[in-house]
């Protein structure tokens, strides 16, 4: 489903500009729960913003469903993200002052749904993330873990064929994780691909492969 | 040091608004170490946000160092702020488009620590948190977990009575925690009272008392 080989990323700093991914290859099997660890400022949300099309490798290739993704243009990318990827960023990236049910709805205008089925699928998924309460309510009046699950339910709303969640439980408490973790999982076993950062060990122990990344390498 | 009675916190919602504390008292002595734990959304950052005069409780009375916070003008509270209370928020909230050096000096430019110290403090305490070779980026130009952890020393940089730090390893692993709390522990030992929200059972063991909230209330 997905395959990278050798992917760099250098950001503009400095002289030389600083390398946080050196030279990634991986492979990813439809259907696979990949989590993805390793220390602070290793690489992995830069890995995690490529697979998931929102950003290009300096250089490597990215192959995702037998296509050479970096020869795409904005547009088409845009395309396959909004079809085929959903993302949940690790610092939520929610529009400030449009509601849950508009902040969730809006991969939805992407994919042709029909409007009035949009809200209840909207509402669905909130309440699967515990958050039936606050439909109207915008992002600035959440805590920081309510405003967490929308992104990931934002994330979830169109059924995507490979979840890309990154840290989705940083500021939950151990109880919703746990359900988050599961949802997850249900999903997984449902047949859709789940690509998770995390720096925390009992996530990671719903995957069923782990690599490791340091310093922009997978060392394990 | 800290002594509240009775606060309540009602957010402006529909009719009647929504009461995120439903009545809180508590006493912190001077040199305790005290984490606050409780699901998400059960009131954690609203308590922080009063103890920190960050924010003004809805009724009830707020006592820091013997003298009433609540009839004190937000010039007054400002100043208890900058000179006593070192916040870290959940959110980070640092200046996107200054360095690291300036985002953490800003406290010092309150406390009248002359110029040419504050980039020195600044340095210090970015070095002790790992941050030594991203000094002159911009934290939009940082992972998560290095935002997070700048949020951190510009709370503590000011060298103040009381830490307040909100969840201040959500996105770090675990490793890098461990030096963080090795970090407040330490401090704590110095005589900094420190309080800690926090939903992760290994930080709070370093604390010497646990408090736990749901929906508003202590419970233990
Ligand atoms: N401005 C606001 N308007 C309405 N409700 C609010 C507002 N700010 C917070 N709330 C609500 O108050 C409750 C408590 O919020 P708070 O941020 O204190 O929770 P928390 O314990 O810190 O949660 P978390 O662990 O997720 O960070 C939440 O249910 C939240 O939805
Ligand atoms: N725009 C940028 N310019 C320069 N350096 C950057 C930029 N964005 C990220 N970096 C650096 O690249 C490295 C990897 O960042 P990345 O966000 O992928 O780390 P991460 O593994 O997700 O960390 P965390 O667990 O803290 O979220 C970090 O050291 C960071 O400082
Ligand atoms: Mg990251
Ligand atoms: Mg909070």
């Amino acid at each position: 489903l997905i395959e990278t080989e050798d992917l760099t990323k250098v950001y503009p700093m400095g002289k030389e500009g600083f390398a946080a991914l050196n030279g990634i290859s991986l492979s990813i099997e439809r259907g696979e729960f990949l989590a993805v660890m390793g220390p602070s400022g290793s690489g992995k949300s830069t890995l995690m913003n490529i697979i998931g099309c929102l950003d290009s490798p300096t250089s490597g290739k990215y192959l995702l469903e037998g296509e050479d993704v970096g020869a795409k243009s904005d547009l088409e990318l845009a395309g396959i993200r909004n079809q085929k990827i959903g993302f949940a960023f690790q610092s939520f990236n929610l529009l400030p002052r449009a509601t849950l049910i508009e902040n969730v709805t809006l991969p939805l205008s992407y994919s042709r749904v029909p409007r009035r089925q949009r809200a209840q699928k909207a509402e669905e998924i909130l309440q699967r993330v515990g958050l039936e309460t606050k439909f109207n309510q915008t992002p600035t009046e959440l805590s920081g873990g309510e405003q967490q699950r929308v992104a990931l339910a934002r994330a979830l709303v169109n059924n995507p064929v490979i979840i890309c969640a990154d840290e989705p439980t940083g500021n939950l408490d151990t109880a919703t994780s746990r359900e988050i973790m599961e949802m997850l999982s249900e999903l997984n076993k449902d047949g859709t691909t789940i690509i998770l950062v995390t720096h925390d060990s009992e996530n990671a122990s719903y995957a069923k492969r782990i690599i490791t990344l340091r310093d922009g390498r997978i060392v394990r």
